[in-house]
């Protein structure tokens, strides 16, 4: 998976995702739009799949936009075993889904993704509609390990998150935060917007006209792009990728 | 072939069974049911491992009292909607978690 938060040259914060996973040609066909709705109006939207009542990537307007990334640490067993000893630990995508549809400000949905016991270690990235409210949340089971934020004045204007901590160096064999950087500062802050934020997460490796093989922004895995923009809800739109 | 995925409506007003009906009931998406039963097939036995399905079963046989709501009625209401077994529909909604490492 990669997602970013970054913030325009005027101040909009955009959120831009590749659902990155196995089992590509099922998942792609399944891949849909919900919106969540209580009197007709949208609470929360999220991109999601057939059958899958959580969200690993949700929009609640004007207010936030959360994705989930995976977080490469221990095994499925040490799960299993949360999930059967910890009555309090949560589903990763259901706390997701109940924070779009119960944290009504950034700040508190940032408190409640970073200290719910959950039973899985992930990355919550956060955008925000208001300046600099864009964060990468490193989660163990517990709590949150670090919350790396966006901070534009001193020239971070944007954080990014694959699937290793963002303090360590990736691996060699998947570093797809390094191309997904380079897209970043050649875009530019004054070049960021819907369409841009498309672009990066449509970048991949070429030499000429051969695509490469390697692990990029865009890759086998990818099943499907969104970009959001919580200050703009109607932007958010979900592409199916086919790379 | 990057197209824009279908978008639904999901009324929260309703039933969690109801929730995802709409969806359920389009024709693509009925179309799709065949496949989705092999491809959720493949996709468990591939991803689960066998130590674990007990477990589901017996998750699967009191769900509510695992699962909060609304999740637990929804799974419910998508599995009587699609015909896909219960059991698969929660290790589909579990996959990711297990997977999570």
């Amino acid at each position: 998976c990669t997602s970013i938060v970054a913030q325009d040259a005027k101040g909009t914060i955009w959120h831009g995702r590749n659902l990155d996973y196995g089992f590509g040609d099922f998942l792609r066909n399944i891949t849909v739009m919900l919106d969540f709705q209580t009197k007709g109006q949208t609470l929360y939207t999220s991109t999601s799949y057939l059958g899958y009542v959580g969200a690993l990537t949700g929009q609640r307007p004007n207010k936030f936009t959360i994705t989930v990334d995976e977080r490469d640490q221990g095994a499925w067993w040490m799960n299993a075993l949360e999930a059967l000893l910890n009555k309090k630990a949560s589903l990763v995508s259901f706390l997701v889904r109940e924070t779009l549809a119960e944290a009504d400000t950034y700040d508190v949905a940032i408190q409640r993704l970073a200290y719910t016991p959950l039973i899985a270690p992930v990355y919550f990235i956060v955008g925000g509609a208001n300046v600099a409210e864009g964060a990468v949340i490193t989660r163990d089971r517990e709590s949150a390990l670090d919350i790396w934020t966006m901070n534009p004045a001193q020239g971070r204007w944007f954080v990014l998150e694959t699937n290793y901590d963002h303090w360590e160096e990736p691996p060699a064999d998947d570093n797809r935060r390094m191309p997904t950087m380079k897209a970043m500062n050649t875009t530019g802050q004054a070049g960021i917007n819907a369409s841009s934020m498309f672009q990066v997460s449509s970048t991949r490796p070429q030499f000429g006209h051969v695509v490469l093989s390697v692990p990029h922004v865009l890759n086998k895995g990818t099943t499907y792009t969104a970009i959001m923009s919580a200050a703009q809800p109607q932007v958010y739109n979900t592409w199916v990728r086919w790379p | 072939r990057d197209v824009p995925v279908k978008r639904y409506v999901v009324n929260l007003d309703a039933a969690p069974e109801e929730h995802f009906l709409p969806m359920c009931q389009d024709p693509d998406i009925l179309e799709l049911i065949p496949m989705l039963k092999k491809d959720a097939k493949d996709m468990i036995t591939s991803l689960v491992p066998e130590e674990v399905l007990p477990l589901v079963d017996i998750l699967t046989a009191d769900l509510d009292q695992y699962l909060p709501q609304p999740f637990a009625g929804e799974m419910r209401g998508i599995a009587n909607c699609t015909g896909i077994d219960l059991g698969e529909i929660v290790i589909l909604n579990l996959a990711y978690d297990l997977t999570a490492f």
